[in-house]
């Protein structure tokens, strides 16, 4: 297995919003692309990343390898490129090791670096094509802000969406607090667009500490897009350009 | 009270 990126800063901003969900992740290696599946130890969130082998400046697999990869030494290996470097990533059939090489735009500066890599049982989920009941796109610096704000309220929040706005709602000891935003009716820029497409209201309670976390891909995409049914599990989407793949998180609801 | 469900409820383990 040997892929090529042309800038390192994606991967190392996918790391950055995965690691502390988990741990540890097989990097799973396919003619298709390289994808990844794992959900954080107590089962409540799901992370599922694909790039497609189309969005890699070069991309050959002869045959599935999966990589076992710890979050935290990655994230090591990683902090040694810069952001604008190429990055390569190989793999031999045996799967103990993989290497990278950063090569700086200029290739005056070449590094290359060696990971050893694990053995992971990790849980594939089969997640269902599921027609949601309510699709909210925003932005994703809007979707930052709302959790951190109000992540400091309370524990929860009730994620309310209508045809006339989506409500964020938090209820908590010092006292409670809500933002709505409205579909946009002038559009300046594509970026900052809020959308709602409803087939009927849905009125739901997350863990804002999850929605939190989910948060720091923000700098992955500039919008977000929140997808809703009633007791199903929430799945937000980051997307990295139109071919290049997404960054998607579930998160299971609090239910009675 | 809502309680704090799991995704193992709603995903089937392939």
């Amino acid at each position: 297995f040997e892929a090529r990126l042309t800038q390192a800063s994606l991967i190392k901003k996918i790391l950055e919003a995965i690691k502390d969900l988990v741990t540890d992740a097989n990097f799973d290696c396919s003619p298709e692309g390289l994808s990844l599946q794992a959900m954080d130890s107590s089962h409540v969130s799901l992370v599922s990343m694909v790039l497609h082998a189309q969005g890699f400046e070069m991309f050959r697999c002869q045959r599935a390898v999966s990589l076992g990869i710890n979050l935290a030494s990655l994230t090591k290996i990683l902090k040694c490129a810069g952001n604008d470097d190429s990055i390569t990533l190989r793999a031999d059939e045996k799967g103990d090791k993989a290497e990278f090489v950063f090569e700086s735009q200029s290739q005056d500066r070449l590094s290359e670096f060696e990971l050893k890599l694990m053995d992971i049982d990790s849980e594939h989920l089969g997640i269902p094509d599921t027609k949601y009941s309510a699709i909210v796109e925003m932005p994703s610096s809007e979707y930052r802000r709302i959790c951190s704000d109000l992540g400091v309220m309370g524990d929860t929040v009730r994620i309310s969406v209508s045809k006339e706005s989506v409500k964020f709602q938090v209820d908590g000891d010092i006292g409670k607090g809500s933002v709505c935003l409205h579909p946009s009716s002038v559009v300046d820029k594509p970026t900052e667009v809020v959308k709602i497409s409803l087939e009927e209201p849905v009125d739901m309670i997350f863990s804002i500490r999850y929605l939190n976390y989910f948060a720091k891909a923000a700098p992955l995409s500039d919008t977000v897009t929140l997808s809703l049914s009633k007791d199903f599990p929430l799945q937000i989407e980051f997307k990295f350009g139109e071919q290049m793949g997404y960054l998607r998180y579930y998160l299971a609801p609090k239910i009675d | 009270m809502k309680s704090q469900s799991t995704l193992l409820s709603f995903f089937e383990t392939k």
